[in-house]
This record gives structure tokens, C-alpha cells and sequence, in this order.
């Protein structure tokens, strides 16, 4: 820059952390959690053979105001947002939840002595969204 | 308000806390209303278990009937098979059940064994109660699993012919009536690679369990030989096999809404009915319609 002007005042270093701070994402933003339990913790293991262990995990987090790029949010989630900051704070931000599950095999003991394998659909939460 | 705070409440303990106290907190479910209770019946098959044995092992020491040691052996096999150490299904192709059931005869009647001189005669009335089997679980397969309890020469094969007859209950309430005669199922194996024999009935049952039938009252009839009478030089000795009484595995599809639908999960890249195939996993082979309409996919 051939003709220098006046130093710019130096911008005070904490405006541009905050100026900054509105493009981070939230530290602790919408993301799958993990979770294991066993059977046997919850006295279930008489009956319930398999499997010993259950990871189900779960969905926990703040929702970031702009939501339809990162979670295949729909539009209504961020009118819902709107709503909540501009309008009426008793609505509820949008929440951080489950979009997509696995199911889980299980092995157990009926109450007439029989033996069952089953299937069952989502028991194992995969994804998040906030809706 | 009264029953919403009850219905917080019991959110909060759940069917899966460890529950304290009286017999009401231990089932949440008894927390409810009596007008949301009769939600339970939609809780899924799963839950309604969860819960109402978590009620009944803690609330009351209802007996349990416990299943057969060999049945629970065989089951954890198939489990393996069937699902990771994590208990994700494994995407097998062609396995298309959501549910296996075992049950073991409830009762059964020996007959004295008659010996024909070619081979021992084993027959059992046996007595299978099917209540646990829901109106939406729809017969894939059905089998007869024997297991065999005697050290047989490893290196023999076996030839068994099996007669089934389905037994009403008699006029007098008879329970073991005489054996009458009925198709019969032929098998052969080799022992060295068997622990256990399933027989497929499945053509022989499919009508009584499609009419779900709550009792089928089975006299099986089955005899075996060692060795192969047409080739072998030796003499034919008859199976000295302490055949234990069979087993009845039924393979189901759940088509209730809290199963897990195979032929619809992405691993099976299929749409629509399921591929005709073997629904245990055998090699099955996908009819000409099958090939017809993959092609027409493709």
C-alpha cells in the first residue's frame, strides 16, 4: 500500500472474538451421544439372553439458529426459531432429536418357558436432527 | 392435573428404572389412570414384556417355566448367526424371518418302543401350546429339531423315516391316544456333522398354525437306522439313540409395525413383497418370477 494512511486504530483485540463468536458453532451443539447398558444392571438378564449389552444412544445439544444446511432440517424449524426469539419466547426452540434409528436383535425367555428371537425396529437411535 | 402428575411421574420412574417400594411403584404402568392404562396394550411387544416382567419379577415371584437347557444351546447358535455381539441384525440376504420361536413339548406320552428288527420304533405324543405366537406373525417355517443325546460312531450315516399325525382331543378326553398313520418325512445325515436333526414340517403344520391354532397335539413316530442298508456290507444295527423329544421351531415375519422389516432395510435393495427365497437362509432358489422382476429392476 504505496501511500499509507493514518494507522488504523487498532481495533480493541475483544471486539473481534465477539465479532467472530456469532459464526462458531455452538459448543455444545445437537450431536448423537453414547450410551451402554447391560441387562444385567437392570435385573433383566433372567430372561433377556442376548445381547448382554444395549447401546441405544441419544440425541442431546443446542439447536443452531441457522439448522436447514447441517441437519435436514425443515424450513419449519427455523420459522420455529423465529417465532421463539422475535415473537413468543413460551414457544419452544426447535429440539435436538433422533432421525434415524437401527433395530437391535434380542434373545429372550417367555413367560411360558419358550424361547423368542426377535427383531425389533429402532431400538438404536443413528442420527440427529432438531425439529 | 392429578393424573398428569401421576403420568410424570410415572415418566420418570419408567419401566426401566430399578424400581423401590410397594407393588404400585414398581410397575409405572400401574401409576397410570385406568384411562391411559389401556394404552399398554399398543406398548410393542418388547416393552410389554420389559414391563410386565418387571412387574411380575419384582412385584410377584410368578413361576417361571424354565426352557430346556439343549433348546437354549441351540437358540444362542442361531442367535450368533442372526445378530453381532452388539445385536444388530446381520444383513443376510436371504434370511428373511424377524422372529424364530422355540417351544418345547409340554407333554408327551412314550409309546413302548416296538423294535421291527430293522430298527427301533421312537414314538411320543407330543403337545405343543402356541399361545405366545401373535395373530400378525406369519408362518415362514416350521421344523422339528432333535437333538441327539448318545455317542453315535462318528463316521455313520443315518437314514430316519418320521410319521406325524395331528391328534384331536379324544371324545373321553383322552390325552395320549394310539398312534394313527400320516405322511411320513424321510431323512438322511451324516451323525459327525449333526448335534442337531431339524426336520421341516412346515407343509404339515401350515395349516393348523395359519389357523392359529392355540394346541397342536403331535404323535410322532420315527425310526432309524445306522448306516446305509442298500451299500453297507455290515450288518444294519439298529440307532440305540436316546432321541429326545423333539423341539418346534417355528420361523416367523412379524408384520407388526415394531418389527424389523427386512426386505425393506437398504441392505436388501428390495422393494415390495419379500424375494421368494428359503426363509431360514438355505440355499434357496429365487423362483422365475423372482428373476423376472429383478431383471425388470435391473
Amino acid at each position: 500500500d504505496e501511500h499509507p494512511k493514518a494507522a488504523p486504530s487498532a481495533t480493541p483485540p475483544y471486539n473481534l472474538s465477539q465479532y467472530f463468536k456469532q459464526f462458531v458453532f455452538p459448543q455444545n451443539e445437537c450431536e448423537l451421544h453414547s450410551f451402554r447398558l447391560s441387562f444385567s444392571q437392570l435385573k433383566w438378564d433372567k430372561w433377556i439372553i442376548a445381547p448382554h449389552r444395549y447401546s441405544p444412544q441419544y440425541c442431546k445439544g443446542d439447536c443452531p439458529r441457522v439448522v436447514g444446511h447441517r441437519y435436514g432440517s425443515p424450513v419449519h424449524t427455523m420459522v420455529q426459531n423465529i417465532i421463539y426469539e422475535k415473537l413468543d419466547p413460551s414457544v419452544p426452540k426447535p429440539s435436538c432429536v433422533p432421525a434415524e434409528y437401527s433395530p437391535l436383535s434380542v434373545l429372550t425367555i417367555e413367560p411360558d418357558g419358550s424361547i423368542v428371537y426377535k427383531e425389533y425396529e429402532d431400538m438404536i437411535a443413528t442420527k440427529c436432527t432438531c425439529r | 392435573p392429578h393424573s398428569r402428575a401421576r403420568l410424570s411421574s410415572a415418566k420418570t420412574s419408567g419401566f426401566l428404572g430399578a424400581p423401590k417400594g410397594t407393588a404400585s411403584d414398581l410397575n409405572p404402568l400401574l401409576q397410570l389412570p385406568k384411562s391411559v392404562r389401556g394404552g399398554y396394550a399398543l406398548l410393542p411387544p418388547l416393552l410389554k414384556v420389559l414391563s410386565d416382567r418387571g412387574h411380575q419379577s419384582w412385584a410377584s415371584e410368578s413361576p417361571r417355566l424354565q426352557p430346556d437347557s439343549r433348546a437354549l444351546r441351540y437358540m444362542k447358535r442361531l442367535y450368533k448367526m442372526s445378530a453381532t455381539k452388539e445385536g444388530i441384525p446381520k444383513a443376510n440376504k436371504s434370511h428373511l424371518y424377524n422372529t424364530v420361536r422355540l417351544f418345547t413339548p409340554c407333554l408327551e406320552c412314550e409309546h413302548p418302543p416296538r423294535d421291527l428288527g430293522k430298527g427301533d420304533v421312537h414314538s411320543v405324543d407330543l403337545l405343543f401350546n402356541l399361545d405366545r405366537v401373535t395373530a400378525l406373525e406369519h408362518l415362514l417355517k416350521s421344523v422339528l429339531l432333535y437333538s441327539f443325546d448318545t455317542s453315535i460312531p462318528l463316521s455313520s450315516s443315518i437314514r430316519c423315516l418320521c410319521r406325524l399325525a395331528v391328534k384331536e382331543q379324544g371324545s373321553s378326553g383322552q390325552v395320549c391316544p394310539s398312534l394313527s398313520h400320516s405322511p411320513a418325512f424321510s431323512l438322511h445325515f451324516e451323525a459327525r456333522k449333526r448335534r442337531w436333526l431339524e426336520m421341516d414340517v412346515t407343509s404339515f403344520l401350515q395349516p393348523l398354525i395359519a389357523t392359529h391354532r392355540r394346541n397342536i397335539h403331535v404323535a410322532v413316530n420315527f425310526t432309524c437306522l445306522l448306516g446305509d442298508p442298500q451299500h453297507s456290507t455290515k450288518p444294519v444295527t439298529p440307532l440305540n439313540a436316546a432321541l429326545v423329544p423333539p423341539s418346534l421351531l417355528l420361523y416367523l415375519n412379524d408384520t407388526s409395525e415394531q418389527a424389523h422389516h427386512r426386505w425393506n432395510s437398504p441392505g436388501h435393495g428390495r422393494t415390495g413383497d419379500s424375494p421368494r427365497l428359503d426363509p431360514t437362509g438355505d440355499r434357496g432358489h429365487e423362483d422365475s418370477q423372482g428373476k423376472r422382476a429383478s431383471r425388470q429392476r435391473r
